[in-house]
């Protein structure tokens, strides 16, 4: 695992979520997004003392989820289908964005040939949001390569023992559950 | 740069998706050390793009030429390392695989800058 420059982090013990109302997706519904996401920030709110809760307000959320095409405005335009699929932004700016030109799916509808797991590309973005950089380790969640028709949704003991040296561990968080990473701490 | 959080606009968008836009870097596969083969600048402009390449320090990095030179190796190299690829400096098919492959896009830099130096064997 890895931080970005200066390993910025949150503050605060429950961050507050919201979807751009202008920058949406036709398909997937918003229900099912929100679904997505709501799957994906449990996964690490499992493992750290920080809770997500969505809210209406974008403007005033913690962090902002949107999905655009092309030029946008923040300097890393989109560029179609595949290639880059989205990007977020270190804490606490809170962006995150998705490139609205790729087929996304959620419900493991890997038909098409360049379809791409939202719930993935979220759980790893989501990531980056908390102030994970990219992993080395392949199976990680925090690997910066997906490929189509691929789900990669579980939290690998690289991304926990990112994320607990930020945050800490979840009071509820039982290691003993993840011997692969107590082996991990224990061995520093 | 202090970037609005998005655009307020509510004009409808149409997305065009025609054809799929990823990097293909296939051709580029075994190319060696020194030589000059068309599409060696675009992959110069990817790896400059995750972070791995400075640009020619014209500000641009639109002037990336096609030779495949030491500094492309060493960014090769980084890349593997990074990805945890074995460290060739060279253009496998596995390498290959990788940089044409859909990805995030944040830059790598922050993995590059852990200080961590590599050599191609």
């Amino acid at each position: 695992y890895t931080y970005f420059g200066g390993k910025p982090k949150w503050n605060r013990d429950t961050l507050t979520y919201a979807f751009s109302e202008t920058h949406k997706l036709d398909y997937p519904t918003s229900d099912d997004v929100k679904t997505v996401f709501r799957r994906a920030f449990g996964r690490w709110a499992s493992v750290i003392p920080v809770s997500f809760k969505e809210v209406d307000d974008y403007t005033t959320a913690n962090l902002k989820i949107g999905f655009f095409a092309g030029d946008h405005g923040d300097g890393k335009p989109f560029d179609g289908v595949l290639g880059t699929l989205a990007h977020a932004f270190a804490p606490k700016n809170g962006r995150v964005h998705f490139d609205a030109a790729e087929t996304w799916v959620v419900n493991d509808d890997f038909g098409s040939k360049v379809a791409v797991d939202l719930e993935s590309v979220a759980t790893h973005e989501i990531g980056h949001l908390l102030g994970l950089g990219h992993s080395s380790r392949e199976s990680a969640v925090m690997y910066p390569i997906l490929p189509p028709r691929t789900k990669k949704v579980d939290l690998t003991v690289d991304d926990v023992a990112g994320v607990l040296r930020l945050y800490g561990p979840n009071p509820e968080l039982r290691l003993d559950s993840l011997a692969e990473l107590k082996d991990s701490l224990r061995n520093g | 740069r202090n970037l609005p959080d998005e655009y307020t606009t509510k004009a409808t968008q149409t997305i065009k998706v025609s054809n799929a836009t990823r990097h293909d870097f296939s051709r580029l596969v075994d190319v060696q050390l020194g030589s000059h083969v068309s599409g060696v600048s675009e992959l110069k402009r990817y790896l400059h793009r995750f972070g791995y390449v400075k640009d020619d320090g014209s500000g641009s990095s639109k002037n990336f030429s096609d030779v495949f030179d030491g500094r492309l190796e060493s960014a090769i190299s980084l890349f593997q390392q990074n990805l945890g690829l074995p460290i060739t400096g060279r253009l496998d098919t596995s390498t290959v695989t990788l940089m044409s492959s859909p990805r995030c896009g944040v830059s790598d830099t922050h993995m590059i800058n852990n200080g961590m130096h590599v050599t191609a064997r």
